[in-house]
């Protein structure tokens, strides 16, 4: 319940009216919403329930390691309506033609890939936000200082999965470990998005704003 | 850490 309160709002990509179609407008259109997107990720995560007691350094490590899979689960999770789409943003939906012209079709099927094996689950949206939690709780940071802290919180979040789909999905007595095994696919996903975004950055073509820069830096 | 100055202000702002 928790979770499902903390759920930002939706997010609006805005593109620029007066900038004909490119892919250097398509990328800048998402660097900035990943940016925006990114400041509120983090206020989400500190309603994570346990996440604020870690220590800072933790936090921010988890942060480091997981936004990526965070980012990425919010746009599957929003497509999950859609056929062969992916909604970006309430107003910023690409189809195959878009993600070619941004140069983002190989990206943008990795993540397609993970809409349909969410479609094929009927993933609620209960389910989601605990599987995004863990996520980020899940992210292997190599520079955990209290680990025995970040494995309490998985746990916890883990607990509450199992829970949900116990009162929700008792006929499928596996349900939380299918969810659980989605997670290498976003991992993988998370970590092709990360490497396209950091070519980009060291092509210089495309503004980037701090945060956004900033994490991406964390990732190299 | 001292690289990641965003990143820690935003999380050291309450809510």
């Amino acid at each position: 319940s928790l979770l499902l309160v903390a759920e930002p709002e939706g997010i609006f990509a805005m593109p620029d009216p007066t900038v004909p179609e490119s892919d250097i407008k398509a990328l800048t259109t998402l660097c900035d919403l990943a940016d925006r997107e990114l400041v509120v990720n983090i206020g989400w995560a500190k309603h994570i329930p346990g996440f604020p007691s870690l220590s800072l350094a933790d936090q921010m490590s988890l942060l480091q390691s997981g936004w990526m899979e965070i980012l990425i689960l919010r746009v599957v999770f929003r497509s999950l309506g859609l056929e062969d789409k992916l909604v970006y943003a309430e107003d910023y939906v690409m189809d195959e033609e878009q993600s070619k012209l941004a140069g983002l079709l190989d990206l943008n099927n990795a993540i397609l890939q993970l809409v349909k094996k969410y479609k094929t689950m009927g993933l609620e949206k209960e389910e989601f936000v605990v599987l995004k939690a863990i996520a980020l709780a899940n992210s292997d940071s190599m520079q955990i200082e209290d680990s025995e802290a970040v494995q309490r919180l998985q746990d916890v979040l883990h607990g509450a999965l199992q829970e949900y789909e116990a009162a929700h999905r008792p006929e499928d007595a596996r349900r939380a470990g299918k969810l659980i095994m989605t997670l290498p696919l976003l991992r993988q996903t998370a970590a092709r998005a990360v490497q396209h975004f950091c070519s980009i950055k060291q092509d210089g073509r495309v503004p980037m704003h701090k945060l956004f820069l900033e994490l991406l830096e964390a990732k190299a | 850490k001292e690289k990641h100055k965003i990143l820690h202000q935003l999380l050291q702002n309450s809510t």
